[in-house]
């Protein structure tokens, strides 16, 4: 054992988010969050890794914008979607007539 | 048309608003509209109620009719538009105010209507004429897939890929040249939209999308109201 100069003290891939631990902790005082029972905050830590996560996937696909912990971190996207949202598409009402067209040189 | 352009310049844009844990986006999209078309008729800018909306606006699709505008659980800016000019106008905010909830009775107050719809159209899903119908009649609302906006911080958002499929309503108030985006090292040209999630969301308050794409969406459902105009 003596010569193993460097040991591995995280698992590899990405299940492992350094730190999601500090960046959960900076989230609850940033936007005073507190949970009822300790089921429900190990539940939102474990749905604030998998935003993480998806931060990162959204980085990645949308990289000329900024994306990470914000005050929906954690909600799950249906959560999000269900309370956040809100727009009907349906088809639009008769008396919706068009806009002219507008004149767009000069 | 102008290069850039931008309402908040103009005083024709209210302060950022917070729907809170309520699916009434389509309120606050349509309030801001008409709050920039009231500005522009009267030179007065109003911070109008959503909460009206909330309670009052049953409005169904014509052809839909279980599709109602329905408080908390979704809605429409058009069928919106609709409503506000059948019941005569919108309350001021302070008259009528916000509580996030759509358990209450319809406590609106004709004698303190303070901006009503003259007429309301659908602009055509094409850049110039929305870019048009922004600079001549407004802010308008539009709706969008709002698929990157729980993780959004700030900048040009601009994604590879993006649903079309629109779930939510916010307001168009302005659009820029080019917004730098250091990874594609190039400008950007960009919508400026307002959303109502408060100013701690976003660039405070407010969401850029690149332009020219229909990029979530946001090109397909746009609306734009006219405010009678009271002398």
């Amino acid at each position: 054992d003596d010569n193993i100069l460097i040991r591995q003290v995280v698992e590899d891939g990405d299940e492992h988010l350094l730190n999601a631990e500090h960046h959960f902790s900076a989230f609850k005082t940033k936007f005073s969050k507190t949970y009822a029972t300790k089921e429900e905050h190990d539940y939102r830590f474990g749905v604030f890794k998998s935003n993480l996560l998806r931060a990162k996937s959204h980085q990645e696909l949308d990289p000329s914008a900024i994306h990470g912990v914000t005050k929906f971190s954690d909600l799950t996207p249906s959560e999000f979607r269900s309370q956040f949202l809100g727009l009907k598409p349906l088809s639009l009402p008769s008396d919706a007539h068009n806009a002219p067209i507008l004149p767009t040189d000069n | 048309l102008p290069k850039d352009f931008d309402w908040r310049d103009h005083g024709a844009v209210t302060n950022v608003k917070n729907q809170g844990t309520c699916g009434s986006c389509w309120s606050f999209s349509t309030t801001g509209a008409l709050e920039g078309a009231h500005f522009l008729a009267t030179g007065e800018l109003v911070s109008l109620s959503e909460q009206q909306l909330v309670d009052c606006d049953h409005e169904c699709d014509p052809d839909l009719n279980d599709a109602c505008d329905s408080g908390c659980n979704g809605g429409l800016m058009t069928t919106a538009f609709g409503y506000t000019k059948k019941a005569g106008g919108l309350v001021r905010e302070e008259d009528y105010p916000y509580t996030g909830r759509d358990r209450g009775p319809c406590k609106f107050d004709k004698s303190k209507i303070a901006a009503s719809v003259s007429n309301f159209s659908v602009v055509s899903l094409d850049e110039d004429q929305i870019a048009a119908n922004l600079v001549k009649n407004g802010p308008l609302s539009v709706g969008i897939n709002a698929v990157y906006m729980q993780t959004y911080i700030g900048g040009v958002s601009c994604p590879f890929i993006c649903g079309k499929h629109l779930d939510h309503g916010v307001l168009l108030v302005g659009y820029g040249a080019g917004g730098y985006a250091p990874i594609r090292f190039k400008e950007k040209p960009y919508w400026i939209i307002k959303n109502s999630w408060g100013e701690n969301w976003g660039e405070n308050g407010y969401y850029k999308i690149c332009r020219g794409h229909n990029m979530c969406g946001v090109d397909s459902m746009v609306s734009t109201v006219t405010a009678i105009h009271t002398s």
